[in-house]
């Protein structure tokens, strides 16, 4: 049985494709079968994987408003043991779409689980809101990365997360657990990125993550190419970072 | 009377609030009336004014779904020529509220209009996100101010969202135009910030700023005193930046 990850933040910008997209491909290159859905309207996880959403009829929104198999909407990477359910422009309108729908929070899961025996894990990578979409990745998930860009805003945020993933636990999923908090766009030159760490490690010591991803230019360079860090340049501190982290995911897994 | 502009973009962290708060500080600086409406449940423009839109019940949330008058909703800010609706939690739940009441898409423009001939510009920051909420500031708008971060993902959105901009011209507000677009967190050091520009140089040459916003720490620190950035650090890069940015927008205004 694949473990089920969504990777959320209600603040916009903060890594949480970027992460989606570099730690899915770092498990997969070291043969783990993963599967990464996109379920942001934006699409950014799709074309940052070089997949266009909006070329076929095989995307996400087809299996959780349309209710079609998601085995059909699976598509093929550059990295032979990574796979993605892409995302299009449809999905914006979900939202408005699922409020009347039955069962609205728990159709993410009912498709998740045509194909959960296929992959060890599966990430979803969630847009920027609180909205039905993510209430649905944080019912289908056993657990939440929290990506944290090392700023103000992103700080101030934390706890509203925190609180919704807890209101999700208590009333829709009692399995779901905070997996940890990754501090990302780290700049070791800037006293606001050093007082974000300090602050985050003061209030959830156990959760955060020890892996902590510097700012990169190759990170933001890559996906123009449709691209992992790790396809794209695999020495950059950005692509070593995301190693990193791959091997304190699986470690802590083993420790559970 | 006034003149209204959203603040607006789907992608995440491209400088919505930032732009939102200096912009609108800058124009209150030069003694323009000016009111800023936080219209994002993160409350971020709120809290980077110094103001905490939980505390009381004056918020954009009473004035947008439970009908009450806006101008009770003003509260002041460290300029006096600047005041602030401010936001805060509640406007979450506004997104699936909205969905079933009566001209759903009106309502912002409806409470602003009780309040328009106080001041001589409006603007509006928005959440990150084509819903309900950010639809309402550009039925609300006469313009559109689209923040743009020197990105390949902010790059690929721009399309989608000024589709979305026509959609709301041709549909629900034939007045509403692109105001500019403005680039934000240029880095000169990186090729992909200029790679950014050039593109955007090459499709919109009519709609961009002249003046674009470096990335600069004094903007991102900012806001962990509550403070707009000319009253943070008047002399950084990021306040000059944003001070131009107003002299270019009243000029543009003369010229129309
Ligand atoms: N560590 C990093 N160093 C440099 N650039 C980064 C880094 N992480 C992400 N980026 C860039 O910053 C921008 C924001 O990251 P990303 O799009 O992954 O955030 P997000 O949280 O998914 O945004 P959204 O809220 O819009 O979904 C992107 O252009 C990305 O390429
Ligand atoms: N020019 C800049 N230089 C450095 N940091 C910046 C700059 N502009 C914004 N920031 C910082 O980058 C982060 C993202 O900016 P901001 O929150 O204004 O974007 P946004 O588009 O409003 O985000 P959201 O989509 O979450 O509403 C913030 O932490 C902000 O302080
Ligand atoms: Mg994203
Ligand atoms: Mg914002």
């Amino acid at each position: 049985m694949s473990r089920i990850v969504a990777i959320a933040n209600q603040k916009g910008g903060v890594g949480k494709t970027t992460t989606a997209i570099n730690l899915s491909s770092a498990l997969a290159a070291s043969e783990r079968k993963v599967l990464l859905v996109d379920l942001d309207p934006q699409a950014n996880a799709s074309s940052g994987l070089g997949v266009n959403g909006s070329a076929s009829n095989a995307n996400i929104y087809q299996a959780l408003i349309k209710d079609l198999n998601l085995s059909k909407m699976i598509c093929n990477t550059e990295l032979a043991s990574l796979k993605l359910v892409p995302s299009n422009e449809q999905l914006a309108g979900a939202e408005i779409e699922l409020v009347n729908l039955p069962n609205r929070e728990y159709r993410l899961q009912a498709a998740l689980n045509q194909v959960r025996d296929r992959f060890e894990f599966i990430f979803i990578d969630c847009p920027p809101s609180l909205s039905l979409l993510t209430v649905n990745a944080l019912v289908a998930a056993q657990a939440v990365i929290v990506p944290l860009q090392c700023e103000y805003y992103a700080l101030e945020g934390l706890g509203r997360l925190l609180r919704t993933v807890k209101l999700v636990k208590e009333r829709l999923n009692p399995g779901l657990r905070i997996e940890g908090i990754l501090l990302t766009m780290f700049d070791r030159r800037n006293n606001l990125s050093w007082q974000v760490v300090e602050e985050v490690k003061k209030h959830f010591p156990n959760q955060i993550y020890r892996t902590v991803i510097p700012r990169n230019v190759r990170l933001g360079e890559a996906p123009s190419f449709g691209r992992p860090v790790i396809l794209y340049d695999i020495n950059s501190p950005g692509a070593q970072s995301y190693l990193e982290l791959a091997r304190e995911f699986l470690s802590r897994k083993e420790k559970r």
